[in-house]
C-alpha cells in the first residue's frame, strides 16, 4: 500500500459519502443519474465476487463491503425512497446502458487473462467501471443546473482513479511481478473520460462560479 | 500465478 494508492482509495470513498450526504441532507437526488449509479453497483458485484473465496486484508474485504452496501443504498434511496425518488431525473436520465454492458461483456469475453467465470466477470468489471461514469456526464450536461455537491462527487470519483495511475506507475518499479495490462489501459480510458469535466470544473474552482458544462 | 499476487486493488 502506498500513499497514491490509498489516496485514490479515499477519494473514492469520499465521493460516495458525498452522495450519500447530498440525498440524506437535502432529500434530493436531483443531477445523480441512475443508471451509473446502477452500473457501479453491478462493477462492483461482479468484481468483489472474490470476497467469498480470497482474502488479501481487512482493510481490503471491509471496503469491498462498503462499497457494495454503499452503491445498493444510493439505488435504494433514488428508486423507493417516497421524497427522494421524486427528485430523480428520470426524464434527462435517459442513457441506455446496455450500450455499456453488452460491449464491455463481449470485450471481457475476448480479451481476459484466463477463460474462467470469476476472471471473465472480474474483468467485465474492470472495463464497465472506465465507462459507468458516461450517464453521469450526459446527465450534467442536459441538466444545466449543476449543484456543487454533484460536481465534487464527479471530481473525487475522477481523482481516484488518476491517482491509481499514479499508483501503478509506482508499483510496477518497486514491485517485481506487477504487470497489469488491462487494469492499466482500462485506467487510463477512465481517466480520460473526465478530462472535459476537471477542465470544466477547474475554470468554476478558480473563478469561484457553479459549475457549467456547455451542451 | 503473478497476476493472481498483484490482485489485491478495489
Amino acid at each position: 500500500m502506498n500513499l497514491f494508492r490509498l489516496t485514490g482509495d479515499m477519494m473514492h470513498l469520499f465521493s460516495i459519502l458525498v452522495i450519500l450526504l447530498k440525498i440524506r441532507a437535502t432529500k434530493s437526488c436531483r443531477g445523480i443519474s441512475l443508471k451509473t449509479q446502477e452500473l457501479y453497483a453491478l462493477v462492483f458485484v461482479c468484481r468483489y465476487l472474490d470476497l467469498l473465496y480470497s482474502f488479501v486484508s481487512v482493510y481490503n474485504s471491509v471496503m469491498k463491503v462498503t462499497f457494495l452496501a454503499t452503491a445498493f443504498s444510493i439505488i435504494r434511496y433514488m428508486r423507493y425512497d417516497k421524497v427522494v425518488r421524486q427528485t430523480y431525473d428520470r426524464e434527462q436520465d435517459t442513457f441506455r446502458y446496455g450500450f455499456l454492458v453488452a460491449p464491455c461483456f463481449v470485450l471481457a469475453l475476448l480479451i481476459n487473462h484466463k477463460f474462467t467465470l470469476t476472471e471473465v466477470l472480474w474483468t467485465f468489471s474492470i472495463y464497465l467501471e472506465a465507462v459507468a461514469i458516461l450517464p453521469q456526464l450526459v446527465l450534467m450536461q442536459r441538466t444545466q443546473n449543476i449543484d456543487n455537491l454533484t460536481a465534487h462527487y464527479v471530481a473525487l470519483l475522477g481523482g481516484y482513479r488518476a491517482l491509481y495511475i499514479v499508483n501503478w506507475v509506482y508499483r510496477y518499479f518497486t514491485e517485481r511481478h506487477y504487470k497489469q495490462w488491462i487494469v492499466w489501459i482500462s485506467g487510463l480510458i477512465q481517466t480520460a473520460i473526465y478530462a472535459d469535466f476537471f477542465y470544466f470544473y477547474t475554470i468554476a474552482w478558480k473563478s469561484n462560479k457553479r459549475l457549467q458544462l456547455p451542451a | 500465478k503473478e497476476e493472481e499476487e498483484t490482485k489485491d486493488e478495489l
